[in-house]
This record gives structure tokens, sequence and C-alpha cells, in this order.
């Protein structure tokens, strides 16, 4: 399975924007 | 890509496109409103930096969308380990752009693997508008490719123990035909965590694109996380060209900083 580091670990380097968040449309 | 399917607009945010003289020649993935993470083979040593050109917010190259965005270079990092230890090892780039990046729906910066990552049964997916046939076709729409990763020492065993380092890492899909190809250099290989979506390789090279035996030899993002983020952290901000001042604008200010100075002094 893979591993998921904590979310506290997550890199995201920008201040307004979490990175690797795509928006999601609804169907 | 070869094995793929042109891409939804907002499905890759993080994708950006390296232009040199005015051409598409690889791809890059934006890790912060100033970078762009890269393949050190793109920004060769005789290649004049300001002839670069980076795009964001673009699914078709040949038309620019409501969310495209054009940023100049203002400088480029490529790791000291690159062409060291083997001639494509350590093919990493930081660009730093001379502006920042707006981010949207469109434009959105991908997670950097971390460097104890660990990577098994993970769903992958490479996109890139590289060549598209082993004839060298291209398509000016980006195209995605979900690719297996193929496990270290079988790369090793494929490639050769001297050509797959610990920096590297493999993916494609060999029975299939998917795999990344020229073009897609830069490119991101990324992961899906939970829904939050992680780089984990940059397309850096190959046996050719479509020999089956030979998957797409991606450079390992995490080996390089500690870089990346010391370079993001330490590197100044490019300089801002301060907004032209009219005489009359100019003169009035240099009356009030006068007044100020003399009033100060009283």
């Amino acid at each position: 399975t893979a591993h998921r580091h904590p979310a506290s670990e997550e890199v995201a380097f920008s201040r307004d924007v979490a990175c690797g968040q795509r928006h999601v449309q609804g169907k | 890509i070869l094995g793929g399917v042109d891409a939804l607009e907002t499905k890759w945010p993080w994708q950006a496109s390296v232009h040199y003289a005015g051409f598409h020649i690889c791809g890059g993935s934006i890790i912060d409103e100033y970078w762009i993470l890269s393949a050190a083979h793109c920004f060769d040593r005789n290649k004049n930096i300001k002839a670069f050109d980076m795009y964001v917010g673009l699914v078709d190259l040949k038309i620019a969308g409501n969310h495209t965005q054009w940023f100049e270079v203002n400088r480029v990092i490529i790791h000291p380990t690159y062409g060291l230890y083997h001639s494509i090892g350590g093919d990493i780039a930081l660009v730093q752009l001379k502006t920042r990046i707006v981010f949207s729906d469109s434009v959105l910066p991908i997670c950097i693997a971390p460097p104890d990552l660990t990577l098994s049964n993970l769903s992958c997916w490479a996109t890139g508008w590289g060549s598209i046939s082993r004839q060298g076709e291209t398509s000016n729409k980006l195209q995605e490719v979900r690719l297996p990763l193929v496990p270290w020492q079988l790369c090793r065993l494929l490639y050769g123990q001297t050509d797959i380092l610990p920096d590297m890492l493999c993916a494609g899909n060999v029975r299939d035909m998917k795999t990344a190809c020229e073009g897609d250099s830069g490119g991101p290989l990324v992961c899906e965590f939970d829904r939050t979506w992680v780089q984990i390789g940059i397309v850096s090279w190959g046996q050719g694109c479509a020999y089956p035996m030979y998957p797409t030899v991606f450079t390992r993002v995490s080996f390089f996380s500690k870089w990346i983020h010391h370079h993001i952290e330490n590197t100044p901000l490019p300089l801002q060209p301060l907004p032209a001042l009219s005489s009359t604008l100019g003169a009035i200010i240099n009356v009030l900083m006068t007044s100020l100075a003399v009033l100060s002094v009283l």
C-alpha cells in the first residue's frame, strides 16, 4: 500500500493555495 | 505521450510548457507562484536564457485560453550533479519566473514528493505535448496517460545496472505501448494520495519511445525534495520593475518629501 504522509508534512510553497488539490466539479 | 488521450482543461492545472525561441520544447510543473520544476537537459548550457518562455493554463498549444499565462524566466537553477554520475543523471531544474503566477481552477501548484515517500500500488499519470507516435507525430492538445510504476530493480535489469541510478525511477506500460516521448521531458509524473496529487517524477529519458522492453526513466523527485525546498526558500524573489513616474508626479513627491524633511528638522 502507499504510505501517505500526514497532512502537516505535505509541502505547499504558496501561501494562499494548497498544492495538489485540483478543482473537482460535481457530475 | 504514446498511448494517451486528450486532457481536459482543469485536469492537470500544474502542467507547464517550456518554450524556446517560440516553440514548445519541454514540459514542466508549477510548484510555487514563482517556480516551475523541469528537467535540466531542457536548459543546456548553450541555450540563451532570454529565449525561454513559460506557459501555464494551457491545454492546446495553439490556443491561449482564458486562464493561459505567459512568463519570462528570471533564473534557472540546475542540480549540481546533472551529468556528473550519469550522462542524464541529476536531471532536474528549477525555473524562477520574473513575475508571479496567478492561481485559478486551471492553474494550481502540485505537491512535491517528500524524501521518504514509499511508492507502491499507486495510480500515476504522465502528461505532455511530446510526440504521440514513434514516427514523431505531435499533437497540440495536452496528452495524458496512466503509467504503472516499474520496480527499480526490474528497471535496472532492463537497462543495465549502471544506467539506472538511485535518483531515477521508471514507469511505463510496456505491453500496451504507453509511455512518455520526446517533447515530454521536464513534465510531471503525478500520483494521487487521498485526493492530493503529488509529483513523484520528471520525464527524463528512455531507450527511444516505443521499444517494448524499455519503460520511461524519470527523475525521482523525492530524491531532490530537500534541494527543491532549500532553493525556493532561500532564493531572493526577482526584482520587480518600478512603475515609471511622470515628471509632474515625481516633482510633487519630491516637494512632499522635502517638506516632510523640513518639518522633521523643525
